[in-house]
């Protein structure tokens, strides 16, 4: 089944 | 000292509904650019962006730049007691821990001053890169919403996969499945309804339905919603504010294990 992903490994911090 | 005027307080109040649901607290960055926010949502699955532009305001003044930590559920309140049709002004000292809102109505007969509690907040600011899409979809943005909505009926997810000519919304559930089809307009007369599917290459992405949920608050903002897709990156659902800037929101995609 599909895991939901999580947004901060995708963008990084600044 | 910063102190901004807005000739209707409507377009910050149907911002802070825009985002009070989806985030808690949240900074607003005041520099010579305008007002802007970033926060992810609580669990880190998404992301919103605010930006409120100078040029878009009646007056703008800012002699040094300010991070006013807001909790939204306050400012929210607050926004509440103004009217659509009065002015706004905000108003906070450089090193004060207030934020003054001040409404006005049309006739200048009534003059609303509250003044909110600002927080200290550290929240962490991520970079969002500047890149190209597979596909850009335009839409009327309460036909968005009203998909998002009902497709909410039949399952949690919803897959989108984009061709040309056309986007298919899908659903999956335990009492059945959905799909909704939208062709892009042949011919608009009025900008507002008009879809527009621009495709440099298909794709097919799932995204938690609680999330675009939450999105579609934006919709009295705008009356038209983008969503930018490419494989395995956030989705982009932007709402324009006219003439003051936009919310954008973006939502990390299920894949698989």
């Amino acid at each position: 089944s599909k895991q939901q992903t999580s947004i901060s490994s995708f963008f990084k911090p600044k | 000292m910063f102190e901004c005027r807005l000739p209707k307080a409507e377009v910050l109040k149907k911002t802070m509904d825009a985002l009070k649901d989806l985030i808690k607290e949240a900074v607003w960055d005041v520099s010579a650019q305008g007002l802007s926010l970033q926060s992810m949502d609580s669990s880190h699955v998404s992301l919103v962006q605010v930006t409120l532009r100078t040029e878009g305001f009646d007056t703008f003044r800012c002699d040094k730049n300010i991070a006013l930590g807001v909790n939204m559920d306050t400012m929210q309140k607050l926004m509440k007691c103004a009217s659509n049709d009065d002015n706004i002004t905000l108003k906070s000292e450089d090193n004060g821990d207030l934020l003054s809102l001040i409404f006005e109505s049309p006739n200048g007969e009534k003059t609303s001053e509250y003044e909110m509690k600002l927080m200290d907040l550290d929240i962490e600011q991520l970079g969002i890169p500047d890149q190209e899409y597979s596909c850009t979809i335009k839409m009327p943005s309460g036909e968005f919403q009203r998909i998002c909505r009902d497709l909410s009926n039949i399952g949690e997810s919803v897959n989108i996969t984009v061709v040309k000519g056309g986007v298919d919304f899908s659903a999956k559930g335990d009492i059945g499945n959905a799909k909704i089809h939208v062709t892009e307009s042949s011919n608009v007369d009025n900008e507002k309804d008009a879809v527009t599917v621009e495709v440099n290459e298909p794709v097919n992405l799932t995204f938690a339905l609680r999330y675009l949920n939450f999105f579609t608050k934006a919709t009295p903002l705008s009356g038209q919603v983008s969503l930018s897709i490419s494989p395995d990156v956030p989705l982009v659902v932007a709402y324009e504010i006219e003439d003051l800037g936009h919310v954008k929101y973006f939502l990390a995609p299920k894949i698989e294990n």
